[in-house]
């Protein structure tokens, strides 16, 4: 039996307002109130950070092998798909890596030119298409282009594509069933890049992609922001998915390692 | 779930008893939850919630209906009255100058081609400024769309955005356009550089509409983008997009409330017909799932 002191209750509430409003959303804020509620108040932070981090930290990360190690992006519109491909192009070639970029955004105006300016600032090779092109040709093309030239690292931008719709969905699913043809360990990395700035519907969308490629990571964008992105915990809860890297701006370095300790810190303020 | 019995509530009216505290706070309990659940900021669900039990208590109970019921209808009805309606654009000037702005990736470049199609069914004479000289290609984005419909893009490259928009509104005047949109940067409301650019923007340009763009994916952080922006620059509308998704867009709630201004037109799809009008009646339904 403990006492309950005065101050519980609007401490927990105080408690129950960061965690909302850091996005963790419904499910979780209620799990961790009710853990709360069981043990002293001196507790409640440490018990937090623990059940986060754990979740965060629950995952492995499993980095596959291969010449060209094939990286697919997807994710819903404007989450920074094309620029996360950049920033990760700018750390493999730091790492010395043959790094070659696929415009396999075939839809939308400007896609080809935007990742070619990239493909440049970071001294990635690209292969580019035309618009209508059939985003499975031109990965097709890229993987052999990739084969070719020695490459190490081939990096796939898709377009961006609500989950709700079947046919973009079933066009990406085409994607990836092509690049397995070429090769059975193909797409090593299928990383969905998060906007760290959305709400509830994150977890919908890592489901949907989930269920429709496999997922090998998650990055988290645009964390420079004041949004704290807590869905994505609630996200790997669920389809066990590890976060790989934080975008933290628009600049090519802009992008660091995810840390669950650092992360959980930042997101209890 | 909610939506169907909410159908039913909207229309009858009882004469026994009054709604009891308790009934209210049981009601309110799970709509509170889904308020939280469509991303509504946890600030202004509880004022919210706090609104509509000064309200629901000692309301007189509607027949047919159990107080669930009920209490669902008047926060319906409080989500449509908060929403507000439906306000068209203000183009009193001429040319009439229409500045859009945002956080990155909201839908901004996309939506200016969409308001320049909307514009010119309603026969009006756009032009489009692209006037995000930051980020890569975002000139070809917006050129290339625009070419699709043949709407008219100003098309001198200048590095600096404010004087780009001036060189290109003193053009429109000259060229007796009727409305120019400016597309501008992505930009964090807490980017002190990048928001005194907007700034510059809204200064040297005598707006008609200084437009917040929203994704309606957008979660508890909507509210402290819609305060900076508005306190910061000054908007007069909103847009929310990509409402073609399954985003519940409790964003939206937020956004109303913080900013006060009016949610004018909603995006959804990538289509430059992809615009409508916003009605609040189906995104209060929406928000509340
Ligand atoms: N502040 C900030 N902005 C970012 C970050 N990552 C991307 N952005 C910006 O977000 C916007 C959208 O980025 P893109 O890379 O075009 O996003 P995308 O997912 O490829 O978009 P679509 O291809 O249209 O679906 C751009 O303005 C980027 O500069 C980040 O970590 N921080
Ligand atoms: N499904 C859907 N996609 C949209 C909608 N509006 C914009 N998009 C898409 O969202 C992505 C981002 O749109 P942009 O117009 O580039 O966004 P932006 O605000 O100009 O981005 P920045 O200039 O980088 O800040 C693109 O893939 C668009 O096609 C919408 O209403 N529905
Ligand atoms: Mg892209
Ligand atoms: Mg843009």
């Amino acid at each position: 039996r403990r006492i309950i002191t005065r101050r519980d209750p609007q401490l927990l509430e105080e408690i129950e307002e960061v965690l909302y409003e850091g996005d963790l959303g419904v499910e979780l804020t209620e799990n961790i109130l009710e853990e709360l509620r069981k043990i002293p108040p001196e507790k409640y932070m440490d018990r937090i950070k623990e059940i986060l981090i754990s979740i965060l930290e629950g995952v492995e990360v499993k980095e596959k092998e291969g010449k060209p190690r094939v990286w697919m992006f997807v994710g819903v519109n404007g989450v920074g798909k094309t620029t996360t491909i950049g920033k990760i192009g700018k750390m493999l070639r730091k790492e010395g890596k043959r790094v070659l970029f696929a415009a396999c955004d075939t839809y939308r105006t400007g896609a080809q030119e935007q990742l070619k300016i990239w493909a440049e600032r970071v001294g990635a090779d690209i292969v580019l298409s035309q618009y209508g092109a059939d985003p499975g040709a031109v990965a097709f093309d890229a993987y052999e282009a990739a084969l070719h030239r020695g490459m190490d690292e081939l990096l796939i931008d898709t377009a961006g594509r609500l989950h709700t719709k079947h046919p973009l969905m079933e066009e990406m699913k085409k994607i990836k069933r092509v690049l397995s043809k070429k090769n059975p360990d193909a797409p090593h990395e299928i990383v969905l890049v998060v906007d760290g700035t959305t709400g509830q519907n994150a977890l919908n969308q890592a489901k949907s992609f989930h269920e429709a490629l496999g997922l090998s990571g998650i990055v988290l964008t645009k964390l420079d922001g004041t949004a704290k992105g807590g869905i994505v915990v609630h996200v790997v809860k669920e389809i066990g998915v590890p976060v790989r890297y934080i975008g933290v701006g628009e600049g090519e370095d802009d992008l660091i390692p995810f840390n669950p300790e650092e992360f959980v810190k930042a997101l209890l303020g | 779930g909610l939506t169907e019995k909410l159908e039913r509530a909207i229309n009858f009216f009882g004469k026994k008893g009054r709604l009891t505290p308790k009934d209210v706070k049981q009601g309110l309990e799970e709509i509170r939850k889904a308020l939280l659940e469509a991303d509504v900021n946890y600030k202004v669900v509880r004022e919210f919630i706090k609104m509509v039990e000064e309200e629901a208590t000692g309301e007189r109970v509607l027949k047919s209906f159990t107080p669930r019921e009920q209490i669902l209808k008047i926060v319906y009805e409080k989500l449509i009255e908060i929403l507000g309606k439906h306000e068209p654009l203000k183009l009193s000037r001429s040319p009439s100058p229409i500045i859009l702005l945002g956080l990155q990736g909201s839908g901004k470049t996309t939506t200016a081609v969409k308001l320049a199609y909307l514009l010119r069914k309603k026969g009006k004479n756009p032009l489009l400024v692209p006037a995000d000289v930051k980020r890569p290609a975002a000139f070809e984005q917006l050129r290339d769309l625009a070419a699709r419909y043949d709407f008219p893009v100003y098309d001198k490259r200048l590095p600096d955005a404010v004087k780009l928009s001036k060189l290109a509104l003193s053009m429109a005047v000259l060229k007796r356009y009727d409305v120019v949109i400016f597309d501008t940067a992505g930009r964090l409301h807490i980017d002190e550089e990048m928001i005194e650019e907007a700034r510059k923007i809204r200064d040297t340009v005598n707006y008609d509409e200084l437009l917040l763009v929203v994704d309606a994916m957008t979660g508890q952080d909507a509210v402290n983008v819609a305060r900076e922006f508005q306190e910061k620059v000054g908007i007069t509308g909103v847009i929310l997009t990509k409402l073609d998704g399954d985003a519940r867009g409790g964003a939206a709630l937020s956004v109303r409330r913080i900013t006060g201004k009016p949610i004018k037109y909603i995006g959804v799809g990538e289509k430059v017909e992809d615009l409508e009008e916003f009605h609040p009646e189906r995104l209060a339904s929406r928000i509340l799932g």
